[in-house]
């Protein structure tokens, strides 16, 4: 089971953009 | 072509648009011990994108809930200071009653935006870890 922390980390890195 | 650091200046969004502005942005939020804020609209922007994708319910719901509790459920904290009250009530309502819906962070993203751009990103922009940069 993902802990609430890395659900929030991917969450985050899920919407930055991705490397040019 | 326009080296990336001046494009960053021209507004927030292509700052957040790049990834080392983004790192640098950080790095002088983080010495102003506002980078949640950051985090936040990040979040929120993640979050409203979950719905294109195939997720299950349940992740959706501990996500909405694990985003509310780091930066709404404290008062003391930098996100939720700035969040309007009537916005807080609505996010807490939508966790509390499950109503997990993709646009319900939009409103507080939409208010932490203004304050970035208000405040932080001008800031930044006159900031010795920019200016170095530059």
């Amino acid at each position: 089971i993902d802990s609430e922390d890395d659900l929030l980390q991917e969450c985050i890195s899920s919407a930055m953009p991705k490397k040019k | 072509p326009t080296p990336p650091y001046l494009k960053w200046a021209e507004s927030l969004h292509s700052l957040l648009d790049d990834q080392d502005g983004i790192h640098l942005f950080r790095t002088f939020l983080k010495q102003e011990e506002c980078a949640d804020m950051l985090d936040f609209w990040f979040a929120c922007s993640g979050f409203r994108k979950l719905e294109a994708n195939e997720i299950n319910e349940e992740k959706k719901v501990k996500l909405a809930k694990a985003i509310y509790k780091k930066y709404i459920l404290d008062n003391n904290g930098i996100v939720s200071r700035q969040i309007k009250p009537a916005t807080k009530s609505f996010i807490k309502d939508c966790v509390m009653k499950l109503h997990i819906d993709p646009a319900m962070f939009d409103q507080a993203q939409t208010e932490i935006q203004t304050m970035m751009e208000e405040n932080t990103y001008p800031l930044f922009l006159k900031s010795d870890i920019y200016l170095e940069y530059t």
